[in-house]
């Protein structure tokens, strides 16, 4: 600061500390909005990729029979790839998979993965916790700080007498409300992310009573933690099969979202599902099914399995 | 592929977890 500074007088001061202040306040809201536009243009390309159609074609790319001769060192790149535990599948000679599509879904030997019972929730999958807590006021985090909301993830709540079957008209928090929860009781989320290297079926996490299941036949947006701190409701825009129902403390559901390449989601309960076809739908849709009697799901039993495709 | 859980359960519900936490099926998520 020269000497002529040191002295301008007070007036002169505020209106260079004010003019300051809005400029660099000016540049940082041009920054964010300019950030914020190019982000959701990236997003909405990224949405419009044909990810679907090329998850097929992946699928049925590895249902294609691999000569014997191939499927050791093949299948030894992909395990060295994705850093797959050979010595835990049930078949550890490689030779037996007559595709990748195979080993992807291959079984564990019965001892590797013991139930804890001191727990009353165990984990369902192999993965990674992306995120878990409380719901609060009907909004979900798939990571810290990004968010999704309930209603749009699970849908109406038509498995139940809800007073409100169009959710456009409800908060989140109403919807959360008319979960029916008993008034000591909190809603819990949990989220599992499976690696491509992951063992790729899925457990029952505890005993419970299976009512209701909604397919949404959504996008097939990648899952891993990156994009899911990239873009805000992911899982409310991917396919999904939503089971619920109850348990000892009330409400409970067990979600299986599909993604980039391992879109073919199959539930041993329930053959009638059939994920990432050809079929277009608008987004947002969904299709029902209620199980004429309901099915008692045991802790640890096996439920589902992601495929590739 | 992701599997999401959502349930009810009592306020002293705790979960056995964190964030970024590899796990295995059948390990211990939470308890009451």
């Amino acid at each position: 600061m020269n000497v002529q500074e040191r002295h301008l007088p007070k007036k002169k001061w505020k209106l260079r500390t004010l003019g300051l202040a809005f400029g660099s306040s000016t540049v940082a809201y041009l920054l964010y909005h300019q950030d914020a536009e190019v982000k959701n243009l990236e997003v909405t390309l990224y949405r419009k990729m044909p990810l679907k159609a090329m998850s097929r074609l992946w699928g049925r790319f590895n249902e294609l029979e691999l000569p014997i001769f191939l499927r050791r060192p093949l299948l030894s790149l992909y395990i060295w790839m994705f850093g797959c535990r050979l010595d835990e599948a049930e078949v550890e000679d490689l030779r037996h998979y007559r595709n990748l599509g195979e080993f992807f879904r291959r079984q564990l030997k019965p001892d590797v993965r013991p139930i804890d019972d001191n727990y009353v929730l165990t984990s369902p999958s192999d993965g990674k916790i992306l995120h878990y807590g409380r719901v609060e006021n009907g909004i979900l985090e798939q990571v810290k700080g990004v968010t999704y909301s309930l209603r749009g993830f699970l849908g109406p709540q038509t498995w139940r007498d809800a007073k409100s079957t169009n959710i456009n008209h409800i908060s989140d928090t109403e919807y959360q409300e008319e979960l029916g929860m008993q008034p000591d009781h909190d809603l819990f989320h949990c989220i599992i992310y499976l690696a491509p290297g992951d063992y790729h079926r899925f457990h029952s996490p505890t005993n419970w009573v299976l009512h209701h299941r909604r397919h949404f036949p959504g996008e097939l947006l990648s899952v891993n933690p990156g994009i899911a701190r990239w873009i805000q409701g992911l899982f409310n825009f991917n396919e999904r099969a939503v089971y619920t129902g109850t348990w000892d403390h009330g409400f409970f559901s067990m979600c299986a979202v599909g993604a980039t390449n391992v879109g073919s989601i199959k539930i041993y309960c329930d053959e009638d599902l059939k994920t990432n076809t050809r079929s277009k739908y608008p987004e947002g849709a969904y299709f029902d099914k209620v199980f004429q009697s309901s099915i008692q799901v045991a802790k640890g039993s096996m439920f589902g399995e992601f495929n590739l495709g | 592929s992701t599997i999401v859980l959502i349930f009810e359960a009592p306020k002293g519900f705790q979960f056995k977890v964190h964030d970024g936490q590899k796990i295995r099926f059948g390990q211990a998520l939470g308890t009451l």
